[in-house]
């Protein structure tokens, strides 16, 4: 039976029958397209349809959504107003041979409740590195190997900020490996000054709301998807 | 003598209920939605004459030609999905992400001959 069922799976594009450890809530943006998904489709649907996601306009017939694997940077020399420093780490080897990646967005969630801010219009710089040299263990080094690819400023009022990793995404699963990213959170330049009176601690406390990231990934199965281009 | 046999409209070719529960196939632990799904089979005869009811194909006609002059030697063509559906399934694959894929092809909606 085991064998028959490893067949199956492998049809239905699963290379052994999964078995989940430490399951984790359902991602809300994949529970809203599941709901839409299941009133039935108008009969003049294009079967092509199926191998398109039409929420992020992209080919595409799998959703996936990584956890960050990441750990907090605590760096040994301590750098005036930078609240926070982690790597970020999603594991993409799990996808399956024939797949293309066709969009990665990286979401970073913040829990922060704006109304009881002590400094309601402070604001962030984020600077996101992909990272290009392996660390050496127990060393936070973070010297040249890294490359920046985003750096912009958000206010507390944000609850979540997305940014489009494809290009980075599509590297990892064909060029090059993937050594993860490197995220860094300050207080901007406009709360310098203030963090002169305040401190740059009690500046960083917005921060401390910081929940987690996630990247969402879509791919396409070719094996999947090149049946219905054949029958059309 | 095959065209006398009597043939109800319960026995002629048509899609009939089938639930699959995951749970059934012990999938449960994995497949977070749905838990199952109406997938429904094919099940019935293709009796001469092939009513327009039947779906069938010309190659259909043409079988069933042959099997009133050979009835041993050719079967009766078979009853199968001619239109069928998708469905999504939310799963947990090996590394514990949350995954959403499409599958075509699920959902028997329609038999013919």
């Amino acid at each position: 039976l085991s064998l028959q069922e490893s067949l199956l799976l492998k049809s239905l594009g699963l290379s052994a029958k999964p078995s989940p450890k430490i399951p984790v809530p359902v991602p809300s943006v994949l529970w809203r397209i599941f709901q839409k998904r299941k009133t039935p489709p108008a009969t003049n649907r294009d079967p092509a349809d199926g191998c398109r996601v039409e929420e992020f306009n992209v080919p595409g017939n799998i959703i996936r959504v990584f956890a960050d694997q990441g750990h907090f940077i605590h760096s040994a020399q301590p750098q005036p107003l930078l609240c926070l420093q982690k790597r970020l780490y999603f594991n993409l080897s799990v996808l399956e041979e024939g797949e293309r990646l066709t969009m990665a967005q990286l979401e970073i969630k913040f829990s922060h409740n704006s109304y009881h801010s002590p400094w309601p219009g402070q604001g962030f710089e984020l600077r996101l590195y992909r990272s290009c040299q392996v660390p050496l263990r127990g060393t936070p080094s973070l010297g040249p190997g890294r490359k920046l690819l985003v750096e912009q400023s958000f206010a507390r009022l944000h609850k979540s900020l997305l940014f489009n990793l494809s290009d980075v995404a599509k590297d990892w699963t064909t060029n090059s490996r993937n050594l993860g990213l490197i995220l860094e959170i300050a207080v901007s330049g406009d709360g310098a000054s203030a963090a002169v009176s305040a401190g740059p601690r009690s500046l960083c406390a917005g921060i401390d709301s910081f929940l987690d990231t996630s990247l969402l990934v879509v791919t396409l199965s070719q094996q999947q998807c090149r049946a219905s281009r054949r029958r059309r | 003598s095959a065209y006398n046999v009597p043939i109800t409209p319960s026995n002629l070719c048509k899609p009939r209920r089938l639930y699959i529960s995951f749970s059934d196939v012990g999938w449960e632990n994995w497949i977070i939605a749905p838990q199952g799904y109406m997938a429904n089979y094919c099940l019935g005869e293709c009796p001469f004459p092939l009513t327009a009811e039947l779906n069938s194909t010309n190659h259909a006609i043409l079988q069933t030609m042959v099997h009133s002059l050979d009835p041993e030697g050719t079967p009766q063509p078979c009853c199968v999905p001619v239109r069928l559906s998708p469905i999504s399934i939310l799963y947990y694959d090996n590394s514990d992400n949350v995954v959403l894929r499409h599958y075509e092809d699920m959902v028997v909606d329609e038999c013919g001959c």
